[in-house]
């Protein structure tokens, strides 16, 4: 048994977490808090020509999403960078130098996209940890699966250590869930302790 | 439908320029 | 004990208030439902020229968060606006003219915090109402503090009456809570009964 009390303890502290990013740990790649794309080093966006923005009737441009959107908060479908294939990278400058602990993985909810399905998530990824922006090969800091049955949010334990702390991390994609096209990246995130 | 004429081709049109933000002053007030 | 068909009882209403701008009450002050900054009528912005946008290589302006910020309900680190020092202050015209009755200040919550601490938060602040844009010294509704080891998210309510209304309220920040170069302001509300 238990009591109203402990349920609304359960409830209120359940919902702060929620609040608190989901996670509550900080994410050091997130834009707003100082992290940026370095976007010299990425693969290239999977231009679809699809939305146009026009004005007064004229059209003006395409618009697609840049990889700015992987640190962004926003996973409403569509709110993510695609690039071609199953196969990419993109390098995040973080807000600070980390000793990284863990990263964040997330992609639309199954259940609100349109298509049915999330073949266009990640699948296979390694995460690098890059001493400045120009190092081709940096220190393999995980290998990890993203599961496409599991949660839409999922988050995963860097290997013990490194000793060595980032500023720059490297994501590389290895495949994806089965989409011929492209695949997308909606929030990646990365959570470690500030040296 | 979209009316003809070279300010409305199609050839003219081309990705959204994407805006780079970058960190160069340390991070941002927070 | 409590019964399963009450702890959904419990669950459910609580998102719901969670759903309802977390509070259940109007805020006069946001942005969207017609609140805005009196922009002639605040302290200076801190400019850090941090944040650099650029478009095709070429450096165009630097970024930083307006005032306007604080009207709107996005709390992510970083969306806050911050003025030089530990005292400040802004002048927001509410959507309508209200008998303001509590006022809401909300911070990042400290574990998003890259830092690790919230100094940059508001301490002790004052609230007054302004007959008009122009007016100097406006009506003391009350001085508060906001705890920085309290919730994210702390509701103040204002000394009983006033029997005037006011449609024009400013926020003066005294001290923060340690942060020697700027205060950040994330999000402030004001809640009352419509004249």
């Amino acid at each position: 048994g238990i009591t109203e009390a402990q349920v609304h303890v359960i409830v209120n502290n359940a919902l702060k977490l929620y609040s608190q990013d989901k996670t509550g740990m900080v994410d050091f790649a997130l834009e707003s808090g100082g992290g940026s794309i370095l976007s010299t080093r990425c693969s290239e966006t999977y231009e679809t020509k699809t939305a146009l923005l026009s004005l007064f009737g004229i059209p003006l441009w395409y618009f697609s999403q840049s990889p700015r959107v992987v640190i962004q908060p926003d996973i409403y479908p569509g709110n993510c960078w695609a690039f071609k294939g199953s196969q990419g990278y993109l390098v995040v400058r973080l807000s600070m130098m980390i000793h990284p602990t863990a990263v964040t993985m997330e992609h639309v909810p199954k259940a609100l996209s349109p298509t049915g399905s999330i073949s266009s998530a990640p699948r296979d990824f390694a995460v690098y940890g890059l001493e400045n922006e120009y190092q081709e090969e940096g220190q393999l800091l995980g290998q990890f699966t993203y599961n496409q049955e599991g949660e839409s949010l999922q988050v995963f334990h860097l290997m013990e250590g490194p000793d060595r702390a980032f500023q720059i991390v490297e994501l590389r994609i290895l495949s994806n869930w089965g989409h011929l096209e492209y695949t997308c990246l909606y929030r990646f995130r990365v959570h470690g302790e500030p040296v | 439908s979209m009316s003809s004429g070279p300010c409305c081709s199609h050839a003219r049109l081309s990705r959204t320029p994407y805006l780079v933000l970058s960190y160069v002053n340390g991070p941002p007030p927070v």
